[in-house]
Formats: C-alpha cells, structure tokens, sequence
C-alpha cells in the first residue's frame, strides 16, 4: 500500500458519494447514465465475489462492501425510486450493453492469467472497468449542458484512474519483481477515454464558467 | 501458491 494507490481509493469513494449525495439531496438523476452505473456493479460483483473466501487485508474488504454497497443504492434510486426514476433520461441513454460486455467477456476468455472460473470472471471486470465510462460520456456529449456534480463525478473518476497509474509506477520501481501487464494495459485505456473529458473540464474551471462540452 | 492467487488491489 503506497499514497498514490491509497488516494485513488479515496478518490474512487468520493467520485461515487458525489453522485449518490447529487441523487438524494436534489431527487433527480438527471445527466447520468443507468447503463454506466449498472455496469460498474457488474464490474464491483464480478471482481469482488472472491469476497467471501479470500481474506487480504481489512481495508479491501470494507472498501469492496462499500463500492458494491453504494453503486448498488444509486441504481436502486435511479430504478425504484418514485420521483428519482422519473427524472432518468431514459431517451438520450441508449448506449448498448451488448457492445461493451460481449467483448470484454470473450476477450477474458482469451487473454487471462489463470484459465478459471473466478480468475476469468475477475479479467472480465478489468476490461468491463475500462470502458464501462463510455454510455456516461456519450451522454454528457450527447446532452451537452453538464451540471456541476455530474461533470465533478466524471472527473473525479478520472483522477481516481490518474492514481492508480502513479501507484503502478510506484511500485514497479519499488517492488522487485511486480508486474502486472493486464490491469497496467486496461488501466491505461480506461484513463485514456478521459482526457477529453478532462480538457475540456480544465478549461472551463479555468474560465470559471459551466462545463459544456463541443458539438 | 494460494498467495498468489488474491489480487491485493481494488
């Protein structure tokens, strides 16, 4: 455990808590994306099942309950709540799941590091993790206007990713014999689908104006 | 080696 890979974590939780304390104060889920969110808890219950039988460490258990835990309640809100699901855009958030999991899921079928069962579902949540932003971005491009907190998730995400770089080059220079080449490319794709996001992010808070994205 | 097969990042 390193700074940068403790930042990220954090990081991670706050991005998450924005939006689930966005959806309970204002009773709206505007701007965001169900497809995205059901996504990530795909990829939080597909990498952590190992959950149950295997112990690392306290802190990663209590952050896999609470990443399922809180994902969980924000597609509760945006599903089952009565005035939150009404505010889902549901016109504008078409992106096919199909397209993001097929893929992912025959690509962990080829490219793994242990050929089983709990090893492949885990690759799976990798390379679901890298893409599972794309329906949230193609909505904010989609509907342009990006409300503050919506574009201060997505950014925060981004950063989360930015850290965990830091964290493998930390330890890459500091762990002899660390390598881990399937999360390390996954991970640089992920960070990679937010540098636009994060252009024009920065210059709209350096005009200290609102954040809208280019047609 | 059991210990390798727990992956220690979230």
């Amino acid at each position: 455990m390193n700074l940068f890979r403790f930042a990220g974590d954090i990081l991670h939780l706050l991005s998450i808590l924005v939006l689930l304390l966005k959806i309970h104060a204002t009773k709206s889920c505007a701007g965001i994306s169900l497809k995205t969110q059901e996504l990530y808890l795909a990829v939080f219950i597909t990498r952590y099942l190992d959950l149950f039988w295997n112990f690392h460490s306290l802190y990663n258990s209590v952050f896999k309950v609470v990443y399922i835990g809180t994902t969980s309640m924000i597609v509760w809100y945006m599903r089952r709540h009565r005035n939150v699901k009404l505010t889902y855009d549901r016109d504008h958030d078409t992106f096919r799941y199909l397209f993001l999991v097929a893929p992912c899921a025959v690509l962990s079928l080829l490219i793994n590091a242990r050929y089983n069962l709990f090893e492949i579902l885990w690759t799976f949540s990798i390379y679901l993790e890298a893409v599972a932003i794309l329906p949230q971005l193609v909505l904010l491009q989609r509907t342009k206007n990006v409300d503050n907190l919506t574009g201060n998730y997505v950014f925060l995400l981004g950063l989360y990713r930015a850290f965990y770089i830091l964290n493998w080059v930390y330890r890459f220079a500091t762990e002899p014999g660390y390598s881990a080449w399937l999360v390390w490319i996954s991970g640089l794709i992920q960070t990679g689908l937010y540098l636009d996001f994060f252009y024009y992010y920065v210059q709209a808070w350096k005009q200290s104006k609102k954040l809208q994205l280019p047609s | 080696k059991m210990g390798d097969e727990i992956h220690d990042e979230l």
